[in-house]
Parts: C-alpha cells; sequence; structure tokens
C-alpha cells in the first residue's frame, strides 16, 4: 500500500510516542 | 515473562508478524484470531497500545508494532 507523506508522517508520530510511553512504562517499573 | 496476559501475546505476535506499512487491520486480528471475543480483542490491543507496545497508524483500526521496525 502507498502512503501519502502526511499519512507517514503522522505514522511516525505515533510510533515515537508510543516508544516514549514505552520507555516511560519500563522506568516505571525499575 | 514479559508480564503479558497469553491472549495479549499472541495478539502483540500477530501484529508483529505483519509487514506491510499500515500495520495490521483489527478486521484481520478478529479474522486471524476466530473464536476469541472481540471485546477480549479490543482490550488487549487498548491495552498493548497504552503500554507503547503497538502504535496505531492510518486510523485506528490499524495497529503495528513498536519493536522490529
Amino acid at each position: 500500500v502507498c502512503l501519502t507523506e502526511e499519512q507517514k508522517r503522522k505514522i511516525e508520530e505515533n510510533r515515537q510516542r508510543a516508544l516514549a510511553r514505552r520507555a516511560e512504562r519500563l522506568a516505571a517499573q525499575q | 515473562t514479559n508480564g503479558l496476559t497469553p491472549h495479549q501475546s499472541q495478539i502483540l505476535s500477530l501484529i508483529k508478524s505483519c509487514k506491510g506499512n499500515e500495520g495490521m487491520a483489527f478486521e484481520e486480528l478478529k479474522n486471524r484470531l476466530h473464536g476469541m471475543n472481540v471485546n477480549t480483542i479490543r482490550q488487549a490491543v487498548e491495552f498493548l497500545s497504552n503500554e507503547g507496545h503497538i502504535y496505531s497508524t492510518i486510523d485506528d483500526e490499524h495497529y503495528k508494532c513498536t519493536d522490529g521496525d
């Protein structure tokens, strides 16, 4: 499937937010 | 061992196995997990998203995994 630049940008934003949440959760578990 | 329930683990593996750039559609998850209650799938997806294991892509019905891409 071909994505528009705008879709790619939004997806990358969502990915970065998810990575930040993951890091937060892992830190909270320490 | 990763703190996930068997259902959550299974769903995460399925999403991880999807290589397309828009990720896995919820509809496809349902089809692959025939027999699993839709609410159970929804709850697991929500949990995985809150924990940062997965994220939505083109809309709230498509998901990709944060590790391995």
